[in-house]
Formats: C-alpha cells, sequence, structure tokens
C-alpha cells in the first residue's frame, strides 16, 4: 500500500473521525 | 488577474535555505492549541528540546538510521497487509514471538504524557495510529526491561490496577490488536506484541486509571503491563496505540470522545504539537476523505488517493495505479511511499521544475537530491494530493522537502518496490 507519512502530515492538522469514517486535512490548522 | 497570481503563489513556494537548518534554541515553544484546548496533549519530539526524555539540547538524528528504521517499519506493513487471513494468528504459549508478525516499531518520533494510576504516574508514551494496543513497562520486569527516562509504572503502588483473566472478551481480541491471542499465567492474560526490529513487549493485559488531563480521566483502560520489553523504545515507557481496533484507546474512550482525535506535529525539535481528544478545536478549514478498510489490515485508516499535482497540473496517472495497491496514514511512517509508477511521475515533475538546480547522490531511501549550498533560497513546485471525495491537501514546503545538509536537500518520497504494495 502506499503510506502517507509524518514528514507530509507535519504541515497539516490531521483529524481522525473513527465513528464518521473519514479523515481530514487542515493544511493551515496547525499555524 | 488576483486569481492567476493566488494560483500562481499555490504553484510554488520560496524557502529561505536556512529555515531548513534552523539552530534548535534552548527554549520551547508550546503548542497554543495543547494549553488552551479541552482533552489536548503536548506532542513533542522525541530527541527535541521540549521533550522530557532528552537533556537540555536536542540531539541531532541520524537520519540514515531514522531512514532505515522507517523502511523496516514500511516492511513490516507491507508483510502484515500482504500476509493471508488464513494464516495469522497462532496460540503462542511461549514468549518468543515470530519476527515476522506484528508492526516495526520504526523511528517512534512523536511523544505525549499521559497519567497512569492512583495516584497519577506521569509516562511519556509515542502515539501510533499504525497500532491500536497501549502498553507500558510494569515492575518489577519479570524477565527484562530498557531503560526509560521516568521511574517504571509499578501496578502494586496502584489502588486502580487489575489483571484481566484469560477468559474474558478483552483477552481474546487481542489477536486483532496485536497479531498474537492472549495466553494464560496463573488465570491471567498474558499479551505479547512484536515490532519486526526484533523489539517486543509481553507483559500481563490489564485494567488502569488513565489521566490525561485534571478533566479528562478513564478508569478501566486495558493496557498491556509489560514485564519483558525489549528494543528501539530507549526513554520512552511505551506506546499509545491509536488504531482502529477495539481495544485501541480511541475505541475504549468512544463514549467520550467519539473517536474523534486530531494532531499537528511539532514543527521543529524545539516546539510542541498536539494531540486532541474529540471535536474540540478542530480547524474550520478542515477537507475530509473516506477511510478505506483494508481487509488484511483493519487496524489502519486506509485511504483513497485519487492523483497527485505538481506546480498546479495534474500528473498523470492512471487511477489504478493508486487503487490496486491502496492507502493508509500513519503516524509513525516517516517517509511517504507510494506506488512506483506514481513515484516515477512525481519525481520526474518535480525534477523538472528543479532543474536550475543541480543534482547530488542519493541518500537511502531518497534518490532525488540537490546541492543548494550555493543558494540563499529556493524556489520548489508546490505538490498536493487529491484523495477520494474531492479533498485536496497541499503540502507545505516542509512536506516536500528532507534536508540532509545543505549540500543534499532531498525530496521527501520514496517509490514502493513494486506495483502491488
Amino acid at each position: 500500500a502506499a503510506i502517507f507519512g509524518n514528514v507530509q502530515q507535519q504541515t497539516l492538522e490531521v483529524v481522525y473521525d473513527g465513528a464518521g469514517g473519514r479523515v481530514g486535512f487542515a493544511p493551515n490548522g496547525c499555524s | 488577474a488576483h486569481e492567476e497570481k493566488e494560483r500562481r503563489e499555490i504553484d510554488s513556494h520560496t524557502i529561505q535555505l536556512s529555515s531548513l537548518f534552523p539552530s534548535s534554541p534552548s527554549s520551547c515553544v508550546l503548542s497554543s492549541r495543547a494549553s488552551s484546548t479541552k482533552s489536548s496533549l503536548h506532542v513533542t519530539h522525541r530527541h527535541g528540546t521540549c521533550s522530557r526524555l532528552s537533556s537540555s539540547k536536542a540531539t541531532s538524528p541520524d537520519h540514515t538510521e531514522i531512514l532505515r528504521l522507517d523502511q523496516a517499519r514500511v516492511n513490516s506493513i507491507h508483510s502484515k497487509l500482504s500476509k493471508k487471513l488464513t494464516d495469522r494468528v497462532r496460540q503462542s504459549q511461549s514468549t518468543d514471538l515470530p519476527a515476522k508478525d506484528g508492526s516495526t516499531f520504526g523511528t517512534g518520533n512523536y511523544v505525549v504524557t499521559v497519567g497512569l494510576g492512583s495516584p497519577k504516574h506521569d509516562l511519556s508514551l509515542i502515539f501510533d495510529t499504525g497500532s491500536d494496543l497501549t502498553w507500558t513497562q510494569c515492575q518489577p520486569c519479570v524477565r527484562t526491561c530498557y531503560s526509560q527516562k521516568e521511574p517504571i509504572f509499578n501496578p502494586s503502588s496502584s489502588s486502580s490496577y487489575y489483571n484481566v483473566s484469560c477468559s474474558s472478551a478483552a483477552c481474546s481480541s487481542l489477536s486483532t490488536a496485536t497479531g498474537h491471542a492472549g495466553s494464560c499465567s496463573a488465570s491471567n492474560c498474558v499479551y505479547g506484541i512484536q515490532y519486526g526490529d526484533q523489539s517486543f513487549s509481553v507483559g500481563f493485559l490489564a485494567k488502569e486509571k488513565f489521566t490525561l488531563t485534571s478533566s479528562d480521566v478513564f478508569d478501566g483502560v486495558y493496557f498491556g503491563c509489560g514485564e519483558n520489553n525489549q528494543g528501539l523504545f530507549t526513554g520512552v515507557a511505551g506506546l499509545l496505540g491509536l488504531g482502529r481496533d477495539k481495544l485501541s484507546f480511541p475505541s475504549q474512550t468512544a463514549s467520550t470522545y467519539n473517536k474523534i482525535f486530531s494532531y499537528c506535529l511539532p514543527s521543529s525539535a524545539s516546539s510542541t504539537g498536539h494531540l486532541t481528544f474529540g471535536s474540540a478545536g478542530i480547524s474550520r478549514s478542515v477537507k475530509f476523505t473516506p477511510i478505506s478498510t483494508i481487509t488484511e489490515g483493519t487496524s489502519f485508516y486506509g485511504l483513497d488517493i485519487v492523483g497527485i499535482t505538481v506546480d498546479g497540473q495534474k500528473l498523470s496517472i492512471p487511477p489504478t495505479v493508486f487503487s490496486t495497491p491502496g492507502a493508509l496514514i500513519d503516524s509513525g511512517t516517516v517517509i511517504t511511499r507510494l506506488p512506483p509508477k506514481a513515484y516515477a511521475a512525481l519525481r520526474s515533475a518535480f525534477k523538472a521544475k528543479m532543474s536550475k538546480y543541480p543534482s547530488t547522490a542519493a541518500v537511502s531511501i531518497l534518490d532525488t537530491c540537490f546541492d543548494l549550498s550555493k543558494f540563499k533560497t529556493v524556489t520548489i513546485p508546490a505538490v498536493a494530493f487529491t484523495f477520494s471525495g474531492g479533498a485536496v491537501v497541499e503540502l507545505g514546503s516542509k512536506g516536500i522537502l528532507y534536508p540532509f545538509k545543505m549540500s543534499q536537500v532531498c525530496l521527501a518520497f520514496a517509490g514502493n518496490s513494486d506495483d502491488n504494495n
């Protein structure tokens, strides 16, 4: 499988919504 | 004109090269989100100045070692996904666990501090969306314990600690959470989890009080109390499992947080990020994509990548290049791995936009590197991922380059060895 690693995640806020069955990314969510 | 300018801006990043190699200040910059949001923990870089585990100065990590361990972790994830379900779990009565199971621990760079037991005992745990079982080392370390910075948890000094019976449902669910069925020792449930690089933890499945913050306290959380632990964890007390299995921490606290958590990884070794449980404070600009379930690895958070753009240009990669092997997101894997054809397309598009910078030798798994020692700034093409459901995610410049030194700054992606993994 392709694997989205933590170097690429470093610039994003990553949201795991297990109950909603979705993963989210917010490009400026960490600044 | 404005739109064109804005589009152009998104199409490239111009970076001060000095910003790629910041001299790490002695002070630590704390995440305001972690400090001010309910159910939020500071995330520190295991080797950074903010870490409780490192000495006052950040230790500069050995990048080659980081990438070697990263590849070991990726290999073990791939071997897990390619295993046939039939030959999965064997009842292991002994502590000698088969090396091929489990996931490699990897570099385990991101750490949170949680309180365990009554009275509370603070422990630094690595958080891992690629595994499920939370565990820590426990006194009296019947077999062996590796050295850790904080005192090793002593269950006999906690009034809220309970061993779990091996006839319990939680003991039976160990097989999906760790790849090994629970075994029995004097009717207590014994767990074992193996990380492919000869790291492992074996001990009692137990229940204990977990304190995240003063207002977020959970009684009776299942976790592994490790009496026999070995491997690359030096310094940290164990692991916080954030996978999708029913024994993971998000699953066990679902009634409070509805299995929602979010994180920002620290942007440098001298700052903290946050790991927040629940939906408090999530950015409004978040773009969602559905989680896809990977049959051979139901604990992983599967994603569907549908495309990559470089400099605003969509790469011509047939969708089946991504859909055949599938994809997952993992907080414990450092470098993004792409199917070979997708990586080849990304590499050639990136190199074409970087033609003014001299190429230089590859480093470990990164084969597209540049010598920037004669430049003050570098302009790199923007890279964005498109996921199913239409989420287009622009990477920041730190998500595109992996800087070893000024004369060796590399594209921070690697290709898988074959199309199916």
